[in-house]
């Protein structure tokens, strides 16, 4: 069966913040609202420890412990793993092709001015995996 | 006189969660 998990980042962090200094895997500097989705496969494909892993959006509901937070469920990777992820509603994700997605882009572009399309179910968004685990 | 600050750089990595599910094999 499935397993599942749940990840509470921290406070939004820095570097999600328009104009953020971002380091690609090749030592290329880029602005955070700059980043093309070749930018991460390139910087994996670089890494000798991480791979990018795709992850569908496959659920988007509120937080029980805060209207500032939503919980979001992934199926990651091709094993299908259900990960689900409380985050903050303005808490970014890349979704291939497109770009920076938030659960409320509005509030995202609001306190980080960082340009966002808004979340939604079947999205795949970019994450990541170790390459090696054993 | 105004000493110029760095500027942070963070590692693309950062900007991506890490989502790793237990494998099952």
């Amino acid at each position: 069966p499935p397993s599942s998990s749940t990840v509470v980042p921290p406070s939004l962090p820095p570097y999600f913040i328009k104009g953020s200094i971002i380091q690609l895997a090749d030592g290329e500097l880029k602005r955070v609202e700059d980043l093309k989705t070749e930018d991460f496969i390139q910087s994996a494909e670089i890494s000798s420890e991480l791979k990018i892993d795709s992850s569908t959006v496959e659920r988007i509901e509120g937080s029980h412990t805060s209207p500032n937070f939503a919980v979001v469920q992934f199926s990651v990777g091709e094993h299908r793993a259900q990960v689900s992820v409380e985050v903050l509603v303005e808490y970014p994700f890349f979704v291939f092709g497109q770009g920076w997605s938030s659960c409320c882009p509005d509030r995202t572009t609001q306190l980080l001015e960082l340009p966002c399309t808004k979340l939604s179910v079947g999205d795949v968004c970019i994450s990541l995996t170790l390459k090696n685990l054993r | 006189n105004v000493e110029p600050r760095s500027v942070p750089v963070f590692p693309w990595h950062s900007l991506v969660p890490f989502l790793a599910p237990t494998q099952s094999d």
